[in-house]
């Protein structure tokens, strides 16, 4: 069963891995990582949880954030809806405005894993969309004891 | 990048059905 329609992972049972992160996107001070979480949602062992989460540390705020995510036709991806849409300025005195979003990537062909992302933002009145792509995931052999 | 293996981008769900 591919879907991940009926799939929720709440923030707060997430157990953060040991993995590193991985950096998906870092410019202009504006950084998104994405955190493996050391298990699978129950019933799934071929979906990873991933927390995206996006940091500000540009002087200027961010607005209008939106995450989009799209994986090979062998696997499936589905972005819960993010903690926020917007990133205050950084200011030294004060931890960073950070983002968080729980991303859930079904594997069960146990393929190589992949991930292209589209970012959509404002950055003072600069609007911008940037694309990359991710392939820093953990082997999937180990998805659900990290 | 092979645009043919990769499905369509998917983003959040803005009223979670939860």
């Amino acid at each position: 069963e591919l879907s991940l329609a009926s799939v929720h992972v709440p923030l707060e049972s997430i157990k953060p891995s040991s993995a590193l992160p991985v950096t998906a996107y870092d410019k202009n001070g504006f950084r998104i990582l994405f955190h493996f979480a050391k298990e699978c949602p129950p019933g799934r062992p071929d979906v990873l949880v991933v927390v995206v989460s996006m940091l500000n540390t540009a002087p200027l705020p961010i607005k209008s954030i939106v995450l989009q995510a799209a994986v090979p036709k062998s696997m499936k991806v589905k972005l819960q809806p993010p903690s926020g849409t917007e990133l205050s300025p950084f200011s030294p005195i004060q931890p960073p405005a950070a983002i968080t979003q729980v991303m859930l990537l079904a594997n069960p062909l146990k393929e190589k894993a992949r991930l292209r992302y589209r970012l959509t933002f404002a950055l003072g009145e600069q609007l911008s969309t940037e694309v990359g792509e991710v392939d820093q995931f953990p082997p999937v052999e180990q998805w659900g004891n990290l | 990048m092979d645009d043919d293996d990769f499905g369509g981008f998917e983003a959040a769900e803005i009223f979670d059905g939860g």
